[in-house]
């Protein structure tokens, strides 16, 4: 709840006191203000200058309330290919969505019309692109519609959020998001700002969503006005930020402007977050217009706050920041984001280190939990990639799955923040997987780089399914992104009064200067307290009785200025006594009890933490080698011949090298070629053709024997017809591999083909169709010749033997 | 039931040479040049009206001829995306 705002002057516009997420007059009702528009608006930014447009089905520009600041220059009709972006209009008002986000961003103010824009001096315009086939090409004219003069774009819409669809955007869409980051905005970057779906109530994960899933949009979800979590909401870890949107019957809803010149209470789902966004972003725009890309992303992740947001999974992240999948960091704060964005210092280069590609497969055994992990150094190595401090993480995965849906996949930080990339999906029956998809988290922002980063793969079927049927994590990546030094080093304070200095009054609206009085005047209305102080007060004294009111602490203080402060007596648990500063800091994430800030000095580790007594660290999962103690909340040695274990010291899940598991013991193991059988514990030959087994059955191999090739999960002394072996590095071993269609057997590269299957004839290493081209005449021969098809591969089966045997 | 991939009559095509040589080989394979795709140089949206304008198979035919010309690097059929409103 925030103060109620007695001093400002109310607009005229019919519905703004229906828009209880903007402001808060009504003595009656509870205020939902704190999303902080109206402070900003205080501060006297209201977009002035900035220029937004709605990439959707196109924008009413004659409506009464957005024809003073509509833009002809940031419009465009992709469908059409004119300069008009006029919806088309139909009995239905099918095309209405465009209109009705654009008024979220900048309807005027007092014109007795509808509502008041979020922005509502900025420019608004409106790229008509969803009513018709949508194709890559169409995307990338609609994401790159001059980058140069438009500052902001934001688009509602995506792939079907059915809980089955998984797409993004294609090639040419992908290029214009990346040129817009790198060369809109001279070069500061455009911004984009993506609703993260509406398929709350299908089971839908955004992250299924390339274009919120995307490192260069900024993708919004939203919240219910009691801060509840909408039926359609989406989570995902890659959600920046939420704002207030329509919720159940009971809760109040968002007002907006409408096609055919009207107003609607009826603008629904988590469309309505992206353009609040994008107006707020315009409000921060106009306080700093240098800001680039990347520093909004910071500025929103800095300035966004949990509040009352009710969510069952809010974390605290290694940097300290509060974070959760269903909001992101939390409720966008448009005052602090002005506050923050006045004294911005752009943020240092961004840092790209891209982790080596791990290649070895690994089957997803149902109801089991697949865990891979990798070790980065965050190129510190290569300076120009080096990555310290962490911006957004992506994880490149390759799987093969019968059923997609029933995947969940969790990656955990060096810092040990835990991000779900993907929940299970009821609907989702696919089986082609996952080939090469991005996964992105923003959940470890700030956090450090480098360390030990956890993929974990679970594969948890709704339905029975054929148990023969093994998903295979076949690849995955990490690509990490951030700065090489701290992105807030460079803030000064000096900087934003500077700049406050030059901003002379005359450029003010009338409007705004009222603002900035009503403010004054409040801050003038204090008076001095001249009561007693708190006990724990120090020599300076207060403000007034409370804890929270002293100047300076007797023993230490609590807390930030931001969050507020107060003065105790001793530390609570997770922090420490600061005793040259007076001030209870805060342990390393995870510590109950420290001796100092840093990683390595906790003593105690809070639950869910494991104190790793070799270093002094508390951590989420216990290392290899060590198991998780619940009652002495300790990472505990396994026994000495087992490389992981489980609740007990002997507890073996996997062996060292040399020994075999055994009953959850490890045994001194069998030597290559040999198995191992439990009762009476002894050694047996695996099949002739393998190195190492499980079993004495053919399919039982793990390794085959250095003369044998692997042919389709067999061990086999030569590779059959069709096929050709090839040498993997790492395997002691050939693999068979397919030759080209209708080869019968082909050289080491599998390219040339040395014999034909029965119809087919060898030409330049290709098996054509002997059957072809039996009316191929001179004139036709000579076009061949003269395109030389026959030198393309592609072409090979063009009558090119007809052609060549004909002269 | 998965949905079959829809293709249209629309090509994306990479061109080196600039705009003019884009006009050049519109016209040379039977196409009408809609001009650069947003900001991205060297891409160019091509039209092929004589082709089906939406069809569950890819199109060959003279657009095979027109990959194969020295001044192309690039080029796709586009193909329908369901994109949804939220």
């Amino acid at each position: 709840r925030v103060r109620r705002d007695h001093h400002f002057v109310s607009f005229n516009d019919p519905l703004w006191p229906e828009m209880w997420y903007m402001h808060c007059e009504d003595n009656n009702s509870d205020c939902r203000s704190e999303m902080n528009v109206l402070a900003a608006w205080q501060r006297g930014y209201t977009g002035k200058d900035v220029v937004v447009t709605i990439l959707d089905d196109g924008i009413e520009k004659h409506h009464p309330d957005l024809v003073q600041n509509y833009d002809p220059r940031a419009s465009y009709d992709v469908n059409g290919d004119d300069e008009d972006p006029t919806p088309r209009y139909d009995a239905s008002n099918e095309n209405k969505h465009g209109t009705r986000c654009a008024g979220e961003v900048a309807a005027s103010a007092n014109n007795s019309n509808c509502i008041v824009g979020i922005a509502y001096n900025a420019r608004i315009g409106g790229i008509r692109m969803l009513d018709g086939d949508v194709t890559d090409v169409v995307e990338a004219k609609a994401i790159g519609t001059k980058p140069e003069y438009i500052h902001i774009y934001s688009a509602s819409w995506g792939p079907d959020d059915d809980g089955r669809t998984v797409d993004g955007p294609g090639p040419l869409a992908k290029q214009a998001f990346e040129q817009g980051i790198k060369k809109g905005r001279r070069g500061r970057g455009s911004i984009f700002v993506w609703a993260s779906g509406n398929g709350g109530r299908e089971g839908d994960h955004c992250s299924c969503d390339g274009y919120t899933n995307s490192i260069y949009t900024i993708s919004v979800s939203s919240t219910t006005e009691n801060g509840n979590k909408p039926w359609y909401l989406e989570e995902c870890a890659s959600t920046i930020a939420t704002t207030y949107s329509s919720g159940a019957f009971y809760e109040r809803q968002i007002v907006t402007t409408d096609l055919r010149k009207r107003c609607t209470d009826g603008h629904t789902g988590t469309s309505v977050s992206a353009p609040m966004v994008a107006g707020i972003i315009a409000l921060a725009l106009e306080a700093n217009p240098l800001l680039t890309w990347r520093d909004v992303q910071h500025l929103l992740v800095k300035t966004s706050r949990p509040g009352h947001l009710l969510a069952p999974d809010w974390k605290t992240n290694g940097a300290g920041r509060r974070v959760s999948h269903l909001y992101g960091f939390g409720l966008v704060d448009a005052e602090a984001l002005v506050v923050e964005a006045k004294k911005w210092r752009t943020v240092p280069a961004q840092h790209i280190c891209v982790g080596t590609s791990n290649k070895k497969p690994w089957f997803i055994p149902t109801n089991k939990t697949v865990r891979t992990a990798t070790l980065t150094n965050a190129c510190v190595d290569h300076p120009d990639h080096h990555v310290a401090y962490l911006e957004h993480v992506i994880v490149r995965v390759s799987i093969a799955h019968p059923r997609r849906g029933d995947l969940q996949i969790n990656l955990t930080s060096p810092s040990g923040t835990k991000s779900q990339l993907l929940a299970r999906r009821q609907h989702d029956d696919s089986s082609n997987g996952f080939k090469h998809w991005e996964f992105m988290t923003v959940h470890c922002w700030g956090e450090r780089a480098a360390g030990e980063w956890t993929l974990e793969i679970q594969d948890k079927p709704y339905h029975v399914r054929n148990p023969d049927m093994q998903g295979k994590l076949k690849e995955w990546s990490l690509i990490l992104y951030g700065t090489a030094e701290s992105p807030y080093s460079n803030s000064s304070s000096h900087h934003s009064r500077s700049r406050m200095l030059e901003m002379p009054s005359s450029d003010m609206e009338a409007s705004k200067a009222a603002f900035f009085q009503t403010q004054m005047e409040i801050l003038e209305d204090e008076e001095e307290y001249t009561g007693p102080c708190h006990t724990e007060c120090g020599d300076k004294g207060c403000d007034g009785p409370n804890a929270d009111q002293c100047l300076n602490c007797f023993h230490f203080s609590l807390g930030s200025l931001k969050t507020g402060r107060k003065c105790v007596n001793s530390c609570p648990p997770g922090y420490f006594g600061d005793t040259s500063q007076r001030k209870c800091r805060r342990c390393y994430r995870g510590c109950e009890a420290c001796l100092g800030r840093s990683q390595n000095s906790c003593t105690a580790c809070k639950r869910g933490f494991y104190h790793h007594q070799e270093t002094n660290t508390c951590v989420m999962l216990c290392p290899a080698g060590f198991y998780s103690d619940e009652g002495q909340r300790r990472c505990q040695k396994c026994h000495q011949n087992c490389k992981k274990c489980v609740g007990e010291m002997d507890k073996c899940t996997v062996c060292k090298d040399g020994f075999s598991l055994v009953d959850n013991s490890c045994v001194t193991g069998c030597r290559p070629g040999m198995y191992l059988i439990k009762e009476p514990v002894r050694c047996e030959g695996c099949q002739s053709n393998c190195r190492t087994c499980v079993g004495p059955g053919r399919e039982e191999c793990i390794q085959c024997a250095r003369n044998s090739h692997l042919h389709e999960w067999r061990c086999v002394p030569a590779c059959g017809e069709g096929f050709y072996p090839e040498e993997l590095r790492g395997l002691p071993h050939k693999v068979c591999r397919r030759c080209e269609d209708n080869c019968s057997s082909c050289d080491s590269s599998g390219r040339k083909c040395l014999r034909c299957k029965e119809g087919f004839s060898l030409l330049s290493g290709s098996c054509i169709a002997s059957d072809r081209c039996h009316n191929a005449d001179e004139v036709f021969c000579e076009m061949v010749k003269s395109n030389k098809l026959c030198e393309r591969k592609p072409f090979i089966q063009f009558c090119c033997r007809t052609c060549l045997l004909a002269g | 039931r998965r949905p079959r991939t829809v293709y249209t009559n629309h090509w994306a095509v990479r061109v080196l040479g600039g705009p003019d040589e884009a006009h050049r080989l519109a016209s040379a394979y039977g196409y009408l040049n809609l001009g650069q795709i947003g900001s991205l140089e060297d891409y160019y949206h091509f039209h092929h009206s004589k082709t089906i304008k939406r069809s569950t198979f890819s199109s060959r035919g003279p657009h095979n001829f027109l990959r194969m010309d020295p001044k192309v690097r690039w080029l796709q059929q586009q193909e329908v995306k369901r994109r949804v409103k939220r």
